[in-house]
């Protein structure tokens, strides 16, 4: 998650509430 | 005194941080014992990405957040996960847990991969959390103070988060005189390992640097 991009996507997919795609 | 809308502010904040927690079968991986390296790093993985989306879920329920700008919000996210997750493994870490379970955490940590000279302030860290003996409740406002930091890179709201962060940082403080009488220092404790988990926020940078560079 340190990974700038990755936890990027991490978060922007947790707001919009899809966690399981 | 502490406000009717300070305690509502309080019961919210920690309804949510209690109801956000890393799922148990994640948990239970961690404490099996036999696992090749690879398996070790794919599993903090695993971890690492929960951890993030709890924190999301968390600070969705955070009274006034999703009132912030959209993209604000994502700069927050993101400047502030790793010291939330250092914050959460911390406290997971200090909690009393069954004979052996400490251990089997600090050796999957150990054997990850990562320097020895970060490995120490990191462990040093949870140690001072533990001796803190923080309640669910300032827990809870520690980790919502430290997202609701307004100096993160890409905040373009500057003072809406600073109002929202004073707003915490006014309660957790009300909350200490009552919670701590015989401790006059205690709130100032906990600010101060919001500037610890800064440091090892930078150190982690660098981490990442080296490894990446390696």
């Amino acid at each position: 998650p340190g990974n700038s991009i990755g936890l990027e996507a991490i978060i922007r997919k947790a707001l919009m509430g899809k966690y399981d795609d | 005194e502490i406000t009717k809308e300070q305690r509502a502010l309080i019961k919210a904040i920690l309804d949510a941080y209690n109801r956000h927690q890393i799922p148990q079968d994640v948990t239970k991986k961690l404490l099996q014992e036999q696992y090749s390296a690879e398996e070790n790093f794919l599993l903090l993985t695993e971890v690492a990405t929960s951890q993030v989306q709890v924190l999301v879920e968390f600070t969705k329920n955070i009274p006034g957040f999703l009132s912030l700008d959209r993209e604000d919000q994502i700069a927050l996210l993101k400047g502030s996960a790793v010291e939330a997750m250092f914050l959460r493994s911390a406290q997971v870490l200090s909690k009393k847990m069954p004979s052996g379970y400490t251990e089997v955490l600090e050796e999957r940590i150990r054997k990850s991969g990562m320097s020895e000279e970060f490995m120490t302030p990191m462990f040093n860290f949870y140690k001072s959390i533990g001796e803190l003996h923080m309640t669910q409740d300032e827990q809870a406002l520690l980790t919502t103070i430290t997202i609701l930091t307004p100096d993160r890179p890409y905040v373009k709201s500057h003072e809406a988060v600073e109002r929202l962060q004073e707003t915490m940082l006014d309660v957790l403080r009300k909350l200490c005189v009552l919670q701590h009488p015989q401790e006059p220092q205690y709130f100032a404790r906990l600010l101060g390992r919001l500037t610890e988990l800064r440091t090892l926020h930078h150190y982690h940078v660098e981490m990442l640097t080296s490894w990446k560079t390696n």
